[in-house]
């Protein structure tokens, strides 16, 4: 099945704003 | 404990548990098996719910005595003799002191990321904090499956940015039994 995959910076964005994604 | 990402958040592909556990001192040493000894510090199924419980967490670098953090599975107990673990085994990458924060955090953020790409394979990692060197390591469900083993060595090379001299090895959790011990 499809797999759900976030790369590092992504993660970090996530921190740092996460409701702008 | 059941938990779902909230309105708006990014689900992660598993939900994972942060557990601590601490070596007892002293008179407690022999009392306390290894398995009362840990701890669940949070479940989290989304990366927003992630950030929440590792941005209230003490970093790798700040622990203190012998000391280790586990991210699991949900429903994967960090100990050998989990069914989940009981075939498998570990690639162990020994640091010198100063780097462990960040290495930890990339590894962890590469297993949640699912940049591994070996399918259900990865079942947790952990941040071993001792007295000469930090140690992290990754668990996998088949310790004979070449394959995803040498899948993990060169993801972890690569997302940790390992200086050319680090130390790795694989080590079977049912050598760990025979041994009883970690690394």
């Amino acid at each position: 099945g499809t797999r759900i995959i976030y790369d590092r910076s992504f993660l970090l964005k996530c921190r740092s704003s996460p409701m702008a994604n | 404990k059941d938990v779902e990402p909230g309105p708006g958040e990014h689900a992660l592909q598993y939900t994972y548990c942060f557990w601590f556990s601490r070596k007892p001192t002293g008179r407690n040493q022999q009392s306390t098996s290894f398995e009362k000894n840990m701890k669940i510090i949070g479940t989290f199924r989304s990366v927003e719910q992630f950030w929440q419980i590792y941005s209230h967490m003490i970093r790798a670098n700040e622990l203190t005595g012998h000391s280790d953090v586990h991210v699991f599975k949900g429903g994967i107990k960090p100990l050998w003799e989990d069914k989940a673990n009981r075939l498998g085994g570990k690639w162990i990458v020994r640091l010198r002191k100063g780097l462990v924060a960040r290495c930890w955090e990339n590894l962890i953020l590469a297993m949640l990321g699912e940049q591994f790409m070996v399918g259900d394979e990865v079942c947790g990692a952990v941040v071993s904090i001792r007295f000469q060197e930090d140690i992290i390591s990754i668990w996998n469900r088949s310790a004979n499956e070449n394959q995803v083993t040498s899948r993990i060595r060169d993801t972890l090379c690569r997302v940790l940015n390992l200086p050319p001299n680090t130390i790795m090895e694989y080590k079977t959790h049912n050598e760990s039994l025979k041994d009883r011990s970690s690394f």
